[in-house]
């Protein structure tokens, strides 16, 4: 259902913040 | 930065969308050339998540009577595939780029970060296209109850006794019910305050209307077999209230479907 796309959504969201911010910070150092 | 629709979406797509255009300029400003830390587990990370997603949105094209949702989820589900299966090919060609052993870039290297952006940005952009779908969906699903409650407002013209009455009034009251409460969620999820006014202030118009048409049916109900002026009136205020319920759900309608940034048709 809706709920449980917007919960997976959100998990990868977060999982992609993650991974980019992972980089920016590599970049940034 | 985009302006989004809902809070539900803002919610899920902001902090990536803001990382990404982080990422973006330090790649255009040509900061990132250092050698890229190992990316396999946050990707896999990724990629899993992926796949849970991409189940969700099958199985509800599987579920759903939407032939619009049906149609439209699959390029957006395809779109969040294509990009995961980008990064991971970035991944690999950055491992290439790890065993360098001189300061400048190797080929691989170049192409696995322009992979990993282009992975990024597509992972939000097919993200965002998915939840879009599915919001485009949630205002059909709140538009169809708009519609039924319209439409029986038709039925106040055949209301002839008691009887007819409590049926109409027995059945009128849950789909309003309804509508309140789905206008009431959604005015709460969305990010135009504009929007957020003109919809309560036509939902608020339409409960207000309600008691002066059951009065005016109930009226004309003491005066069936009675005709003449207080007959007359009687009808009169049945259609004054009927036209006026239609013309709010109408405009409901219409703001449902409005997006974030159609300010200026919310007059």
């Amino acid at each position: 259902n809706a709920a449980e796309m917007v919960k997976q959504a959100r998990v990868l969201g977060q999982a992609t913040s993650d991974l980019v911010n992972m980089l920016k910070l590599e970049a940034e150092t | 930065m985009p302006v989004f629709h809902t809070k539900t979406i803002q919610m899920i797509l902001e902090p990536v969308a803001e990382q990404v255009s982080t990422l973006v300029l330090i790649h255009e400003q040509g900061k990132d050339g250092n050698q890229m830390p190992d990316l396999i587990n946050p990707i896999l990370t990724v990629k899993a998540a992926v796949s849970n997603l991409v189940k969700v949105g099958k199985d509800q094209i599987k579920d759903t009577k939407d032939e619009i949702l049906k149609l439209d989820t699959p390029p957006a589900l395809e779109k969040v595939e294509t990009s995961a299966d980008m990064l991971v090919q970035a991944s690999q060609l950055l491992s290439i780029d790890q065993k360098r052993e001189t300061a400048e870039m190797t080929p691989e290297g170049m192409e696995g970060r322009k992979k990993l952006i282009a992975g990024s940005r597509g992972i939000l952009q097919g993200t965002s296209d998915l939840l879009l779908v599915f919001d485009e969906a949630e205002v059909r699903r709140i538009c169809k109850v708009c519609r039924n409650v319209r439409d029986y407002l038709n039925q106040s013209s055949i209301v002839a006794g008691m009887e007819d009455l409590v049926v109409f009034v027995k059945s009128l009251t849950p789909g309003t019910t309804t509508l309140a409460r789905m206008i009431g969620d959604r005015c709460k999820d969305l990010t135009n305050q504009n929007h957020v006014a003109a919809l309560t202030e036509e939902m608020d118009q339409v409960k207000a209307y309600i008691p002066g048409l059951i009065s005016s049916l109930k009226a004309f109900v003491q005066t069936v077999d009675k005709p003449g002026k207080a007959q007359e009136a009687a009808i009169g205020n049945r259609e004054y209230y009927t036209t006026q319920i239609s013309e709010r759900i109408t405009e409901i309608i219409r703001l449902l479907q409005l997006v974030s940034t159609d300010d200026a048709n919310t007059d």
